[in-house]
């Protein structure tokens, strides 16, 4: 995350690290029920296969593995069929963990939105990862706040690549806030008017180049457009169909 | 070195680089088809070009015209070629880097960018009878597979042709612009173009979902899966997969007119007899549903002079054996009507989520 701060143990209990020997941490997560995380599709190119990766809960600092950690194995990787590498479209996967959490104050999990409800432009929402900083990798998760951006504006920023309805774009024209490398498949949450509770409506997926000039906002894959494909993986799995 | 599995790890004396195909969409164009990396922008990988700060500059100052030949030296510094004997990457030629410069670096100046810094040209041998660097030939495409070509010669980037404005001198981006003349299919009804390989592929695309009607014609006994499989109708909803999509298993199950359990059984909705009805089945069905857990379950007499023969499926005797399968499973039809003419109402709630009890703030 570029342009953010460190976050406190606990701030964001959805997030998780999906990691794989002998990398470690190689993309962000998302807690969506006690079996169910979801992360981006780019993040399995080249290692779709389920017993190469593990789910890493409940930490905020990589370096140092706390009692509030669980790590799970992975069941099965389900990556949406649609995906595409080269335009990063349909940038989306749901996975299977072993067995279910332990729910607790420092792993929950987050709420999916309803069919239809999307953030509102210019509102502002948060990104959390473990990504480049700009200038390093942090061990402690970090956070920044970004403002949601419209279609169109996102648009003017990326010449070369089309901005589909499967995703969605936040961040800031200077680029000053931002997702980076390493970051992909964490969370874009935004905070609900009532309640306080917090929804998520992006998954981090690509951008313009961050760690050395920043440019534009970044893109993330649209998680209301997938709504009902994945409720429909979590039950076409929980039932052996 | 590019370590590739089960590829031995190459030692500081001998040189491992070795040629690889070009993936670069960008420079899929080129007189040459293999590459090696590092490049001369300082990427280790093609994939790191591929999200490069100068894969999207240069296309984007291609479109200015500032010299004939810009895409093609962006493409010797992006994937420089590979000599296929040495294995080692061919330089550009300096006066190709410097005729790049010279036109171009004036034009980022205007939009407040820079030159690549990594580009210096003194770092390329000059173009002289035993070098080997690389010019352009006199027919080298201008443009790369990104861009439309203008009729006038001109590059612009693809995302602009047919996008409703005219980006090209000649506005030749905006000319036979139907689906058709691009090889595309054109949603009934709109002027939205969708791939060929999008029809009949069980993701509806067109605004209407006309890319995903008549796909199969099935006998009148049979049902179209998503993916246009046709099975019969009385496997619908048995709780088996039969579709090869597994999509004869989907949306079985519904809480009609709010709260009254449905099931699709055979294609037709049945109600749920209340008899033999259980919390671990409430459980069940919200949990299938993602609806989280029961908040409450009620046995809902069936209201008298219910027109026509009300459809009952039954609690199967043995449900608890057919453990991991879903509420449709665990159904049966029978002979006889349901005894208590009850059937089953269900309210679920979401179970908590979105909540962080941990970041609770701690009056002071």
């Amino acid at each position: 995350i570029l342009g953010g701060r460190v976050s406190r143990p606990g701030r964001w209990p959805w997030q998780c690290s999906l990691q794989s020997d002998p990398s470690g941490h190689i993309c962000g997560c998302v807690l969506i029920g006690k079996k169910w995380v979801l992360t981006v599709a780019h993040c399995f190119e080249g290692r779709n296969s389920a017993d190469l990766w593990e789910v890493v809960l409940g930490i905020n600092n990589l370096d140092h593995p706390s009692v509030t950690m669980q790590t799970r194995g992975v069941a099965s990787v389900t990556v949406h069929p649609r995906y595409t590498r080269a335009v990063v479209d349909y940038d989306i996967s749901v996975v299977e963990l072993d067995r279910e959490v332990e729910i607790t104050g420092y792993v929950r999990p987050v709420c999916l939105p309803e069919p239809g409800q999307l953030p509102v432009a210019d509102t502002y929402c948060y990104i959390t990862g473990w990504g480049h900083m700009g200038n390093r990798m942090p061990f402690k998760l970090q956070e920044g706040e970004v403002r949601i951006i419209s279609v169109s504006q996102c648009q003017s920023h990326f010449d070369m690549k089309t901005i589909t309805s499967r995703m969605l774009c936040a961040g800031y024209e200077a680029g000053t806030v931002d997702s980076c490398m390493g970051d992909s498949g964490g969370p874009l949450v935004c905070e609900e008017a009532r309640g306080g509770s917090w929804t998520l409506y992006g998954l981090t997926s690509w951008g313009s180049v961050c760690f050395s000039k920043v440019l534009g906002p970044g893109v993330y894959a649209n998680v209301t457009h997938f709504t009902p494909w994945i409720h429909r993986q979590i039950y076409l799995h929980t039932f052996h169909l | 070195c590019i370590s590739t599995p089960g590829a031995t790890l190459c030692d500081t004396r001998n040189n491992c680089s070795r040629c690889e195909p070009i993936t670069l969409e960008l420079c899929m164009n080129l007189p040459y088809n293999s590459t090696t990396y590092p490049n001369y922008l300082g990427h280790s990988t093609q994939r790191e070009s591929s999200g490069s700060w100068e894969a999207s500059l240069f296309p984007a100052l291609v479109q200015t015209n500032c010299y004939k030949y810009l895409m093609f030296f962006a493409c010797t510094m992006l994937v420089p070629k590979c000599d296929a004997h040495t294995h080692q990457r061919v330089p550009p030629c300096r006066s190709l880097c410097r005729n790049s410069k010279e036109r171009c670096e004036s034009v980022l100046g205007v939009v407040g960018l820079v030159w690549p810094e990594d580009s210096d040209c003194n770092q390329f041998p000059e173009d002289g009878h035993n070098v080997t660097c690389l010019l352009p030939d006199p027919d080298v495409d201008e443009c790369s597979p990104s861009h439309f070509k203008c009729r006038s010669g001109r590059c612009v980037l693809s995302s602009k042709h047919c996008d409703g404005h005219m980006d090209c001198d000649d506005d030749s981006d905006e000319d036979n612009c139907g689906c058709v003349e691009r090889g595309l299919w054109a949603c009934p009804g709109t002027r939205q173009c969708i791939k060929h390989t999008m029809i009949c592929d069980g993701f509806p695309d067109c605004p209407l979902l006309e890319d995903e009607r008549n796909c199969s014609v099935c006998n009148d006994n049979e049902l179209s899966c998503n993916n246009h499989q046709c099975v019969h109708r009385t496997l619908w909803c048995d709780g088996k997969k039969h579709c090869s999509d597994s999509s004869d298993e989907w949306d079985c199950v519904s809480l009609s007119e709010g709260s009254i359990l449905t099931v699709f059984r055979t294609a037709v909705d049945y109600q749920v007899c209340a008899d033999d009805w259980t919390a671990e089945l409430s459980q069940l069905t919200c949990s299938q549903l993602g609806l989280g857990v029961p908040a409450s379950v009620a046995l809902i007499p069936d209201p008298p002079g219910v027109p026509g023969r009300r459809r009952w499926l039954h609690v199967h005797p043995d449900w608890r054996q057919r453990n991991g399968s879903a509420l449709q499973g665990l159904l049966e039809k029978r002979g006889h009507a349901c005894y208590s003419r009850k059937r089953v109402s269900l309210q679920c709630t979401k179970e908590d989520c979105g909540l962080r009890p941990a970041a609770r703030v701690y009056k002071r």
